[in-house]
């Protein structure tokens, strides 16, 4: 990603549709407008509100050719699409759409949602990415508008900027969490970090869990990822702001929504053994780029720096991990400590001590 | 005789290439002064510095897969400069 900095100065922002194209209804600018934003103040603690006369902070517009006092001009159908200023007075800030598009909520001509986001990222002080899976690439590409348009190094590259949004849910529990997650015998198929979040997985389900304020929140794993199988047996995050799935002897790959291409594949790509037919749990150690995988009383190490499966393993999880002589069902770290569950114990382990520091109950996260 | 098919283009193409690098790889800050000069670069190394960004083969020549990603549609901000 790239910056052009400085960023706005304030959270709050104004925008302000000057016109709008004959192309769509007016109802579905406003909307296209309006949802091209929330993909920006999903990420960052910005805010955008409309108004309809003065100078807001971002003017938008739709124009031809030579338009207005703006020093850049439009060429015509296809070739540039819009064009937008960085942060500032005057021009800053402001969008301006080519009219001689066809702007469109769908798949033919332009997306208009799509290219707003993109513009909206210029507004915001992004300059265009050489990632070409980031909406801040500068050729256009036209994505289903339910997916959600950012890639890692564009939410990378607006919070170099302006941080990340508050970590309040919009609706702190009223209560604590409901007697299901809280049952004494709660165990998990998998967990993993995401990036400041724990996701908890249990046959269809996850569980989101802010440790800095004990917020919970239940989905289905579909709502995310719906190309995931229900009973995901492990799952972890690597260094790359990237979670692996496991089911069986397959794993995915995914990068915020989106699942990588060419995946599900065979876990004998990560250099396992033909007779390994599942994982049962695993976790990266993010102080050292190390991945360890369980398997019934084994574990294996992949070097994420290298992308392979090191040598002289397996070794007896007993043997390194004094204390955790169970199967594990489910493993994550947490500010250094790594987090093994078996049933509906979990076991806290310090892994440079290698020790365990206490036993808890598996629900301990949920707010009971 | 008859242009060669293959020459019939060269022109536009030339245009092209000069039009999409004036428009997107002519402006960088100016360490010293904090504001801009105008890029003395030739359209060889713009078009290296294109053909890196965009994951293409850098020989700093106008190859056919340069010349169809810059026929693509695409935002009007410059790539190079702020």
């Amino acid at each position: 990603y790239g910056v052009t900095l400085p960023g706005w100065k304030k959270a709050k922002l104004t925008y302000r549709i000057v016109n709008h194209t004959p192309d769509m209804s007016k109802e579905d600018v406003d909307k296209a407008i309006q949802k091209a934003f929330k993909v920006w103040s999903t990420v960052t603690p910005l805010i955008f509100t409309r108004i309809h006369e003065g100078i807001a902070d971002i003017m938008i517009a739709f124009g031809t050719k030579a338009h207005g006092h703006c020093p850049r001009y439009f060429d015509g159908p296809l070739g540039v699409l819009a064009h937008a200023f960085p942060p500032g007075s005057g021009f800053g800030g402001d969008v301006h759409f080519d009219e001689d598009e066809d702007w469109t909520t769908g798949s033919a001509g332009f997306n208009l949602f799509l290219v707003a986001a993109h513009e909206f990222g210029h507004a915001l002080g992004l300059s265009h990415s050489n990632d070409q899976g980031a909406l801040m690439f500068p050729n256009y590409a036209y994505v289903s508008p339910s997916e959600f348009p950012l890639s890692p190094d564009d939410i990378s590259g607006i919070q170099s900027i302006y941080g990340s949004p508050p970590n309040v849910p919009d609706k702190r529990p009223a209560s604590p969490t409901s007697p299901k997650t809280c049952g004494s015998q709660i165990s998990f198929d998998a967990i993993t970090t995401l990036r400041r979040e724990v996701i908890f997985l249990k046959g269809r389900h996850l569980w989101r869990v802010y440790p800095d304020n004990s917020a919970v929140e239940r989905e289905l794993i579909s709502t995310f990822w719906p190309i995931l199988p229900p009973g995901i047996e492990a799952a972890y995050e690597n260094m790359k702001d990237q979670i692996l799935f496991f089911k069986g002897n397959k794993f995915w790959v995914i990068s915020g929504y989106q699942v990588l291409l060419g995946y599900p594949k065979n876990i004998n790509t990560l250099g396992f053994p033909k007779g390994i037919k599942k994982i049962d749990a695993a976790v990266c150690n993010k102080n050292t780029g190390k991945t360890h995988l369980f398997i019934g009383d084994k574990y294996w190490r992949f070097d994420e720096n290298s992308q392979s499966m090191e040598k002289g393993y397996p070794r007896r999880i007993v043997n390194d991990f004094p204390g955790i002589s169970q199967k594990i069902d489910a493993v994550f770290q947490q500010k250094g400590l790594f987090y093994f569950f078996h049933g509906s114990k979990q076991w806290e382990f310090d892994p440079t001590a290698k020790k365990v520091i206490r036993e808890i109950k598996s629900n301990s996260w949920f707010n009971c | 005789l008859p242009v060669h098919p293959e020459n019939d283009n060269k022109e536009d193409d030339a245009k092209l290439v000069q039009d999409y690098l004036n428009k997107f790889y002519a402006v960088e800050p100016d360490p010293n002064q904090l504001g801009w000069k105008i890029n003395a670069e030739s359209t060889a190394e713009k078009l290296q510095k294109m053909q890196q960004f965009f994951g293409l083969k850098v020989t700093g020549k106008p190859d056919t897969e340069t010349l169809e990603t810059m026929k693509k549609p695409r935002c009007g901000v410059p790539d190079v400069g702020l």
